[in-house]
């Protein structure tokens, strides 16, 4: 009577595309750009390779508009490109490290949705710095959700050129997103004054961020998981992956910062033997064993060698470059961890300068998360609810009197992204603490220097 | 040096379980009982069951609760059982009708959540009314995202029984989910004046809600898809399936209300020839067809067959019997459609009787889509921006003095949900003009009877 049936990864997210961020002609117009963006971005600092990505969109009529996106990062390796451009749910950002990509998905849903507004198929052209270079033409089955290739060639790289260049053509509406579009990669270029940003719009006009100096944040490396973070499921994996014999072992060779003592101290907890071989832990020793992990408070916390904040001083150098204000308090957080993810909240606060006053209810915030710049649903924002919470007054700031303007930016290995189309982020309780005290840090820092300034002037005139 | 890899569906929900509303205990407990009780509603409806739907919630303790919904509907067949409940992206809600059920994901996600928190494999008990029913203790392999069956029994059904039960244990939350879920509830029997709703909650409170009418509406009937809905996609999926050897058949055998008349003028005005095997266009071709289709203005518009809005009796019927209002104005508009979907409208505002004043900023505002409740997120919905929009002062309605509360049901093939949670809809503009026009409707009949009302106490006071 009912007809059952399963459906592909791909005709999933073909069916639900609005859920990804492409609802329509305008809106997919700038998740394309900013999904192919983000993977450039990834692919060059990931490798602490200076970011030179240029973009070129042209207007080939009826609606249909041409993308290319090129990039100077580390290249897609050739036998991985049909999958990484034409499998729904394929990629390198699948672990426990900060990158822009997390899902799998959104230069294929680029893809995709190029495919079936305009036919067009996708062009990728890449090299990781080696002999030869690849060229592929390619499209998605989407209801087996795997890449159809429709012309590979491979062809000599004297040049040892390593990068990508990827292009499609798709049914968009450049006129309307356009301020969104121009937006986005004016803030991203506020947060990475290293790298050159080119963008080349239908009316042919240039946009161009060039890179203000050379020193870059250090990348971010894969950690294993941390016991906080921990689900059964985790550890079924490691279970049923682990050469260890011994539950010492186990623990100290698939978790972040767990020495033998720790190890040792933790079992004697957990009631669980030391020496006990992992496989013959039956279901309700790892219950236990994932809750009493999860409480433990001997463990150290996470640490951030696999976050890749921007730092002070390049956050201050971008946002002066672009707002020249009369002052900028910036700050950085120490590594915090939700859930056993650690995370790290950087902000500012800038005064003056190009800044205009807003009226309260329009007030200049930017909202970044894991160097990704959110320009959708800000009052859905956990940093939006923080900023509605903080008493201003307190630091004498007059939002709705002064030129002021808010940067949030939160890595984390895990952004805790509401929507698939990371529009906008949940509000965790330990992610609300650290953007909440590390605005209040930048009110205070601007507090103090306006009253320095009151009293110069003072002293001035008299 | 990037490490590539592919994930199943299963994992992809499993990693990002926060996008389909299980972010936390709270969130959790309300989601997994929505999802059940909607699977066990659709079960029923579907098939003109009058329902009969029992939900308990048993507190086992450290913060472990064990769920058990009972429903009276149309079962699920033996061998559909392990892959309705183990495999995700799988189901029978992927065709063109109304439903509450859409994605494939929520029964499974309840159970996976259950899996990783609680150790906890689902109970599935079921018959569709033969001679048998067959018990089931499943899991979900979430890496190969496919079931895995721990006991399997089949045992004489001789009281012809039909339905199914579905039991299993989670981490949850109820002390601070209980407001949510008891809404839950009370909105869903709003909306099934013929259904018995009942749920036990962990205090051993019964909450009740009897049915009071017998009366139901007509269920939904698959259809075709409508041209206006068409895309390249979906054409090749046709054209790979079809038996038609002309054009003018497979128009007429795969579209939606398109008669041999329709299909010869529109493949005129498309230049295709009538009697071209459909096997035989090529991609220019393709594109050409797809992209007049949904211009062509001779297509009949979608008809309403595939919809089971509640109707303006039973709905009244329903806001009576719970706020016992002076007076209720009900609407419900024509089939209307969006990108080819098409949907109706149906709203409500009631007056008076229980209904509280509420401060303008809190105003009572009832939200459903495919007869599912919405509680999460109003300010991001399209109700409540058409809400903002109108000047409710030209219908004489003061909302910050008047005891009013609104009611807005869009039932659609495909609600067009910003989020896998189902937290709240899009604005697409065919919608928002639809919401618009029933609540001014309604607004405009409250309005007469207030000036009836008024006029008459002005007589009798005299
Ligand atoms: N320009 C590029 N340079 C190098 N590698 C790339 C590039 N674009 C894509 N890739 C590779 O293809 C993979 C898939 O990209 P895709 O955008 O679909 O998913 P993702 O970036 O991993 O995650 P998300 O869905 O969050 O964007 C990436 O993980 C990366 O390994
Ligand atoms: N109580 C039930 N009675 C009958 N069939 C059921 C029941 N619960 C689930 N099913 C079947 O299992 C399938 C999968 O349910 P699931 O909730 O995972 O997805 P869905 O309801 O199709 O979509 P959604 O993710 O939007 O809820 C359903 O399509 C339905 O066919
Ligand atoms: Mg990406
Ligand atoms: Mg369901």
């Amino acid at each position: 009577r009912e007809k059952f049936q399963s459906i592909s990864a791909a005709d999933f997210f073909y069916r639900n595309r609005e859920i990804a961020g492409f609802d329509n002609p305008v809106r997919a117009t700038y998740t394309i750009i900013r999904e192919l963006v983000e993977n450039a971005l990834d692919a060059c600092e990931q490798y602490s390779i200076p970011p030179d990505v240029r973009t070129k969109l042209i207007d080939e009529g009826n609606s249909i508009y041409r993308i290319r996106v090129e990039d100077n990062g580390i290249g897609v390796p050739y036998d991985q490109v049909p999958y990484a451009f034409g499998q729904i749910l394929f990629g390198s950002k699948y672990t426990l490290r900060q990158s822009r990509g997390i899902f799998g998905l959104g230069g294929k849903m680029a893809v995709l949705y190029g495919q079936i507004t305009a036919h067009s198929s996708v062009k990728v052209l890449s090299s990781t710095g080696g002999f030869e270079k690849y060229f592929y033409e390619l499209n998605i089955n989407v209801q087996e959700n795997k890449p159809i290739i429709r012309r590979k060639e491979v062809t000599p790289n004297p040049g040892r050129w390593r990068g990508t260049i990827i292009e499609f053509s798709f049914e968009g509406d450049y006129i309307r997103a356009k301020p969104k579009v121009v937006e986005y990669f004016r803030q991203t270029s506020i947060l990475l004054p290293y790298a050159n940003i080119l963008f080349i719009d239908p009316d042919g006009t240039l946009y161009r961020f060039d890179k203000i100096t050379d020193e870059m944040p250090k990348p971010a490396e894969t950690v294993k998981p941390h016991p906080y973070g921990v689900d059964l499921e985790i550890v079924h994996r490691m279970i049923n992956a682990t050469r260890s014999s011994t539950m010492v072992d186990f623990l100290v060779n698939n978790f972040h910062r767990v020495g033998a003592a720790t190890a040792m101290n933790f079992l004697k907890e957990a009631k669980i033997s030391q020496n006990a071989n992992p496989r013959t832990l039956d279901s309700k020793d790892l219950l236990r064993l994932v809750n009493k992990m999860k409480e433990y408070d001997g463990f150290q916390p996470p640490d951030a060698q696999c976050l890749s904040p921007i730092g002070e001083e390049l956050l201050k150098k971008g946002i002066i470059r672009e707002f020249r204000p009369e002052y900028v308090a910036v700050t950085q957080r120490g590594a915090s961890a939700y859930a056993g993810y650690p995370f790290i909240v950087e902000a500012a606060i800038a005064y003056g300068g190009d800044i205009p006053i807003t009226p309260q209810d329009e007030m200049l915030v930017f909202r970044f998360a894991n160097k990704i710049p959110l320009l959708y649903d800000l009052h859905s924002d956990v940093t939006m609810k923080v900023i509605k919470k903080i008493n201003w007054q307190r630091y004498r700031l007059d939002l709705s009197s002064m030129p002021l303007a808010f940067f949030v930016h939160i890595c984390a290995t895990k952004v805790p992204y509401k929507t698939v189309g990371k529009e906008y982020i949940a509000d965790r309780p330990e992610v609300e603490y650290e953007i909440e005290w590390a605005l209040k840090t930048c009110a205070r820092d601007v507090r103090n220097h306006l009253a320095k300034k009151e009293k110069a002037d003072i002293v001035q005139r008299r």
